[in-house]
């Protein structure tokens, strides 16, 4: 059997930049 | 510090639109507003960056970077600057960027740091998005400070109970057809009524933290239409230079519309 090797971990980058409540400048 | 196997400090992951970015930037704009000395109250546009880091031995560093909007409520109007309308682009807005450092501890956020700067949208936006708004004009420009005394002595003029110093030019706009200069500036209460004034002009001395908010247009042939609100008392922490001479004039920080303020809690 050939073992998988185990998924390196994702850093998981935060959703930015956030919502733009007005207008875009 | 508790002594143990060493452990790094990784900082967490949050989403700029999550709701504890949301509260920490709510309370940064907050702050901004009440802190400000001089221009116009800003309001949240969009959180560009958030970094939250450990801090030993307990809490949480959140670094956030801000993009604001200039409101048109003055630092002198007393309404919260969620209840403020933001300017529309077409109105030359000036846009604030800060970048903001506040400490979370037992679930409550209290400001470390903050720098911002202010800057009015380029001239050539403008003109992209609508070729026939006028421009903001520098606040030192002499038909601006005309305008603001023309603006300021009919006022005056008109209401002898009371007797308005000029605090600080806010925004200025010189159009075309009709030639005419469009202002706003913040006016402080004086302890005269209009007939004291008329004697002794110098004497009429800031009242009891009463300030109030004026627009006018004047036309280049004189005629000139202006209003004031003026507000209840306030505990603003204006300082007075107090030079003798009309206009007053109390911590005007600059004669453009850019600032930048640093300040580390």
């Amino acid at each position: 059997p050939v073992a998988t090797p185990p998924a390196a971990p994702v850093a998981k980058l935060p959703l930015c930049p956030g919502r733009i409540r007005h207008y875009q400048v | 510090i508790p002594v143990g196997p060493f452990q790094p400090l990784l900082s967490r992951v949050i989403d700029c639109d999550d709701p504890e970015s949301e509260e920490a930037a709510a309370i940064a704009v907050d702050y901004i507003n009440s802190h400000n000395l001089h221009g116009y109250k800003f309001a949240l546009n969009s959180i560009e960056k958030i970094k939250v880091l450990p801090r030993r031995p307990t809490g949480e560093l959140f670094l956030l970077e801000l993009d604001l909007l200039q409101t048109e409520c003055h630092i002198v109007n007393p309404l919260p600057a969620e209840n403020c309308t933001v300017r529309p682009i077409t109105d030359h807005v000036v846009e604030g960027e800060c970048d903001v450092k506040l400490l979370k501890l037992d679930g409550s956020f209290s400001m470390l740091s903050r720098k911002c700067h202010s800057k009015p949208d380029s001239a050539e936006d403008i003109i992209q998005i609508c070729p026939d708004c006028p421009l903001l004009a520098v606040l030192n420009d002499t038909r601006v400070i005309n305008a603001v005394n023309l603006a300021l002595a009919q006022y005056n003029g008109e209401h002898e109970d009371v007797y308005l110093r000029l605090v600080e030019i806010g925004r200025a706009q010189i159009l075309h057809l009709p030639d005419s200069v469009s202002v706003e500036f913040a006016v402080v209460v004086t302890n005269c009524s209009g007939k004291d004034a008329q004697e002794h002009v110098d004497g009429c001395l800031p009242e009891d933290q009463r300030f109030g908010f004026c627009k006018a247009s004047v036309l280049t042939e004189g005629n000139i239409t202006v209003s004031c609100e003026v507000y209840g008392h306030q505990t603003l922490c204006l300082k007075f230079s107090i030079t003798g001479v009309a206009p007053l004039v109390i911590a005007i920080a600059g004669v453009t519309h850019d600032h930048l303020t640093k300040e580390h809690l």
